[in-house]
């Protein structure tokens, strides 16, 4: 497993009286091993070690730092950089439309947001935007009980529904928007997207995206936000024992931050976005 | 002189990252590289650059014969009713797997009852009432909150007493790190003795693919696998993950949403997307 992998690149590192060209390589190595098994994008991956490789061995280790966290530290700042800090949903009126490929969880964690503002004693309310999964506004009717928190949906259409829901709701402080699932080379969905954001003009595109997600991870994120502009991205379901590393080429692609992490099914389970522990956790 | 370990590793570079970025797990394109070099090693460097594209391929088709399987050749001359149990991590597509496959055999003349195992997730149970209704074919359902096993068992009475072919057992999705849902999907199993269970998996999903079937596979035993999401663009490199995982047939893969969208799993087709 591959938090050994990074543990034996640091054992080599730490008892090597100097570091050379040949140890650091050897060093990357396993770096690139343990994001590659942790999902992060293979060319990012390339990316992101030579410039390790080259920082490790132009720069000096600062006074006290031995071998190893010399390059700890270079790793650390190198994938810090690339998936910047968390950033909370502020505490205001506003419209937030939740997207995603399918099955990643934006049903659920329209939930979970909607409870979140709730409890800070907001007004909230759902729409029920998937028109397309059978019984998609049942389970979001469902779940808006579970949470006493009203719901409008059926409509024949996306737009059609969250334009009467933003009617329905208009005094309420949060619109939560839940939208079918999609992917990049659906067009007419991908207008049905553009046209349900055209109405609602929301404050938030949040792109909710699977912690298992693979190399497709970017990709997909670059589509969703050249449609319409992602503001912030869930990673979903951390409580399994995926890694997450497609969240790094989520970030890179849309340049929005992490905002929650999903870490179950029930309505709780949402956490804010830690990038340290995060980080800790991709590399074992 | 032979060619080296090093020369090697660097004519086999590219068609790595090729397998890396179409979503083989890192531990399978390992073992495919220990392959491969195990018999290209000692050859001149002429005839290796040759041989490493063949090597490599006749390596992936290794792992890959070992998960084709015809479904209906096996079922087809099963005692009846034949009952299949669906599991997999949350949102895999099961529910639509099962659509799916009750339209295919339907249109094959067989009848199916569908048992609505899932009795935790909202929407569940009204999700598969809304396909059964679609295809007008019978759903067994308890309420919200009930015994998924006992579901299941009332399904395979009822196909019993009425002569079905089929029944098809949904489930709901849990993480394999779930101690409390594996043990109740071990319970499910139990209760239901099903002839087939298949493990539903993501063509989206990278490296965890191989840690989900193989624990699904601890827990239960797994004996086909269904591949969905194949048309969102993902290559589909978790197919050869779990091939390699668990080694048991992958009998179809969603390419869609539609119910005509599963259809057979190929190898060479697989081999086609991954080097084509
Ligand atoms: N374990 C776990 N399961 C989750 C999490 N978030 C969602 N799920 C589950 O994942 C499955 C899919 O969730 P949905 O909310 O239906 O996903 P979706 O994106 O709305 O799906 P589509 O609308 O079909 O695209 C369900 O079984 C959820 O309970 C999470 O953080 N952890
Ligand atoms: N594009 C595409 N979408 C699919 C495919 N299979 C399933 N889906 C979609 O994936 C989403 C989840 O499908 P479900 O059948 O609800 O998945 P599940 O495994 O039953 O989910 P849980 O019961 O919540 O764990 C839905 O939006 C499906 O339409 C496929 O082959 N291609
Ligand atoms: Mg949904
Ligand atoms: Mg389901």
């Amino acid at each position: 497993n591959f938090g050994d992998a990074l543990k034996s690149a640091f054992r080599k590192i730490a008892n090597a009286p100097f570091i050379d060209k040949s140890l650091i390589k050897e060093v990357v190595r396993d770096i690139q091993r343990a994001l590659i098994a942790g999902d992060v994008n293979v060319k990012l991956v390339l990316e992101v070690s030579k410039r390790i490789e080259r920082r490790a061995l132009e720069e000096k280790p600062l006074p006290g730092m031995s071998n190893r966290e010399h390059v700890l530290r270079i790793l650390h700042e190198e994938l810090a950089s690339i998936l910047g800090k968390g950033r909370e949903l502020p505490l205001k009126k506003q419209r937030i439309m939740m997207v995603g490929l399918y099955g990643q969880g934006k049903t659920t964690t329209c939930g979970k947001l909607a409870k979140l503002f709730q409890k800070k004693g907001m007004k909230v309310a759902l729409i029920a935007g998937d028109v397309h999964r059978p019984a998609a506004y049942e389970q979001l009717k469902q779940i808006a009980e579970s949470i006493n928190v009203p719901v409008y949906g059926g409509g024949k259409t996306a737009e059609k529904t969250v334009k009467e829901g933003l009617e329905k709701f208009s005094k309420y402080d949060v619109i939560i928007i839940d939208t079918a699932g999609r992917h990049a080379l659906e067009d007419d969905l991908i207008k049905e997207m553009k046209n349900v954001a055209k109405i609602a003009n929301p404050d938030e595109k949040i792109l909710v995206i699977d912690a298992s997600v693979g190399q497709q991870a970017g990709k997909q994120a670059k589509a969703f936000n050249d449609a319409i502009g992602i503001t912030g991205v869930i990673l979903t379901k951390m409580d399994g024992t995926a890694k997450g590393g497609g969240a790094l080429s989520a970030v890179a692609e849309t340049g929005a931050p992490i905002v929650y992490i999903g870490v179950g099914e029930h309505m709780e389970d949402l956490e804010k976005f830690d990038a340290t522990r995060f980080l800790s956790r991709l590399l074992g | 002189l032979g060619i080296g370990e090093k020369k090697l590793d660097e004519l086999l570079w590219q068609l790595e990252m090729a397998l890396l970025e179409s979503d083989v797990a890192l531990e399978v394109v390992e073992e495919i590289k220990r392959e491969v070099k195990k018999n290209l090693l000692g050859m001149s460097r002429k005839e290796a650059k040759e041989a490493v594209e063949r090597a490599l391929k006749e390596a992936i088709s290794n792992i890959l014969k070992q998960s084709e399987g015809d479904f209906f050749s096996q079922v087809e001359k099963a005692e009846k009713p034949y009952v299949i149990m669906f599991v997999g991590v949350n949102g895999s597509g099961k529910t639509t797997a099962i659509a799916k496959l009750a339209h295919m055999l339907k249109k094959k003349g067989y009848s199916c009852v569908i048992a609505a195992g899932d009795t935790f997730r909202a929407g569940a149970i009204e999700q598969l009432e809304r396909h059964a209704k679609n295809l007008d074919i019978k759903l067994i359902k308890h309420d919200f909150g009930a015994d998924p096993a006992a579901v299941a068992y009332d399904a395979i009475e009822h196909a019993k007493a009425r002569h079905k072919d089929f029944v098809l057992i949904d489930t709901a999705g849990r993480m394999q790190t779930n101690i409390n849902l594996m043990e109740e999907m071990r319970k499910i199993k139990r209760v239901a003795n099903p002839d087939m269970i298949i493990f539903v998996g993501d063509a989206l999903t990278g490296n965890d693919a191989i840690e989900q079937a193989r624990r699904f596979n601890e827990v239960v035993g797994i004996d086909g696998v269904i591949l969905t999401k194949v048309d969102t663009d993902a290559k589909g490199g978790a197919a050869l993950s779990i091939a390699y995982a668990i080694k048991k047939p992958l009998y179809f893969i969603g390419v869609g949403q539609d119910y005509d969208d599963q259809i057979p799993f190929r190898a060479d087709w697989m081999m086609e997307r991954i080097f084509g």
